[in-house]
């Protein structure tokens, strides 16, 4: 079971989209999926048409030890979804004994899956610290703007920090280029940057912006619901396809 | 002294390029101006061309003690810049006496300018209500996206409670659009809805997408001084003419 954390503390980078359209796009592949909503917001939860409020099995639930129950969205795809209630979380576990690991305790006897998919509040508190200790790897969504730049230094030095006194088995699995524009140059640019700064630990799918892909949310579908024929059900399948370890189509 | 606080835990909705560059046009403006970077990633002090390591009266320091001493950036535009080391204050705040009033204090003695306008982070954590607590007004910067309205509720009563319990004085001034393409009928149907939804608190200024806005940062320039005839500069001078209380030009 691959467990796969999405972090990034820079806001609006395309966390949550790809945590709902690779997980998707997984499903498409077969792979068993449980998407987990670690962000209050419940952007991720929205996204797929469930109302926050009507659920009880919530990751708020979850971390204050109720057993996981996985709801079913699309064939071979489950979610854990989070509430508003989540956003006292931080503070409430900010004094517990081994705070930064009882997400991964609660977790621990999921079985029957081949991805866990973390979504993340843009931050690095406590619940992004859970979500890299219950992880063994870590992809960041990357936009291609200049601000977008400035933060990675402190994320990839908090990863080595949860990497070295935490959990041993996390790696940085790669960047994932998101909202690209190749008729911005300040798009271009970066990207560049990107790939001469961090070399094959840059993931050849690169998600262009697609204006489908902010629809689908409003509708609570995935993009391969809303609009299977658009470059972002492609570039999102493409990302699936490399992710799961399948030959590119040439 | 207008002390006005920029807040939506929503990632990446324009609060940086909002703080940035409404604070730029009231200078504009013959406004005296202080700009307070309270995120670590220091996207605002990162904006406006200043290296955010080299700094030593940087607003953790002021958290911590230190006595402000506003850094001159444009005519009649002053910053207190952010750096990496404020990232550990939420951690390090979260059990002091008096946590959430710090920031309110160490400003206390600020004289000389108009307006005083803090950037925050993505979240409602203990620096974003330092920023509800110092300030006597909360604008909040929304992306015309589906996504970004999901919030909404959350922060709202976050600045109902800080009103009730911290700052009496608190009120919310209004909503500013951003990053708004009338090309996308996502925009336009997001707008309508906070039109409906908020009537007059919603600014007549809305500001477009426009690249020049996502370029400026990597000059270091406001867009005033970047690009002082795109839509960017047109539409935050107006926000800024807005804010500042002086009729729009017809
Ligand atoms: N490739 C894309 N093309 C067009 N729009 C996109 C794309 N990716 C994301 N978006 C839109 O951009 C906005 C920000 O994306 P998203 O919410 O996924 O980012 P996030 O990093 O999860 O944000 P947060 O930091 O608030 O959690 C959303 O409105 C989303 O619909
Ligand atoms: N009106 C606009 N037109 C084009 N690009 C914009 C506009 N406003 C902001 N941007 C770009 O969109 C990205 C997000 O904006 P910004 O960083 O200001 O948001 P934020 O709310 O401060 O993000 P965070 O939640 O990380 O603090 C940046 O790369 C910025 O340059
Ligand atoms: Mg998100
Ligand atoms: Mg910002």
């Amino acid at each position: 079971m691959r467990r796969i954390a999405l972090v990034n503390q820079k806001g609006g980078v395309g966390k949550t989209t790809t945590a709902v359209n690779l997980s998707a796009g997984l499903a498409r592949l077969d792979r068993r999926v449980l998407l987990v909503d670690l962000d209050p917001q419940s952007n991720a939860t929205v996204s797929l048409g469930i109302q926050p409020h009507e659920q009880k099995n919530t990751t708020y639930a979850i971390l204050s030890g109720a057993k996981p129950e996985p709801l079913p969205v699309e064939e071979n795809l489950w979610i854990l979804p989070s509430s508003i209630d989540l956003a006292g979380a931080e503070m409430e576990l900010a004094s517990a004994i081994g705070r930064e690991t009882i997400l991964r305790d609660a977790l621990a006897d999921l079985k029957g899956f081949d991805f866990v998919i973390l979504d993340c509040t843009p931050s690095l508190g406590l619940l992004s610290i859970n979500a890299l200790t219950t992880a063994g790897e870590v992809m960041i969504p990357l936009q291609c703007e200049f601000l977008a730049l400035h933060g990675i230094s402190l994320l990839l030095r908090t990863v080595e920090l949860v990497k070295r006194r935490l959990n041993p088995a996390l790696s940085i699995t790669g960047i994932i280029p998101c909202m690209y524009d190749a008729r911005k140059s300040i798009a271009r640019e970066t990207l560049e940057e990107i790939e001469t700064h961090f070399k094959d630990k840059v993931f050849k799918s690169k998600i262009r912006t697609n204006v489908r892909l902010a629809e689908a949310p409003s509708h609570g579908r995935s993009i391969f619901e809303y609009a299977p024929e658009c470059y972002g059900a492609e570039d999102y399948l493409a990302l699936a396809r490399e992710v799961a370890g399948i030959e590119a189509i040439p």
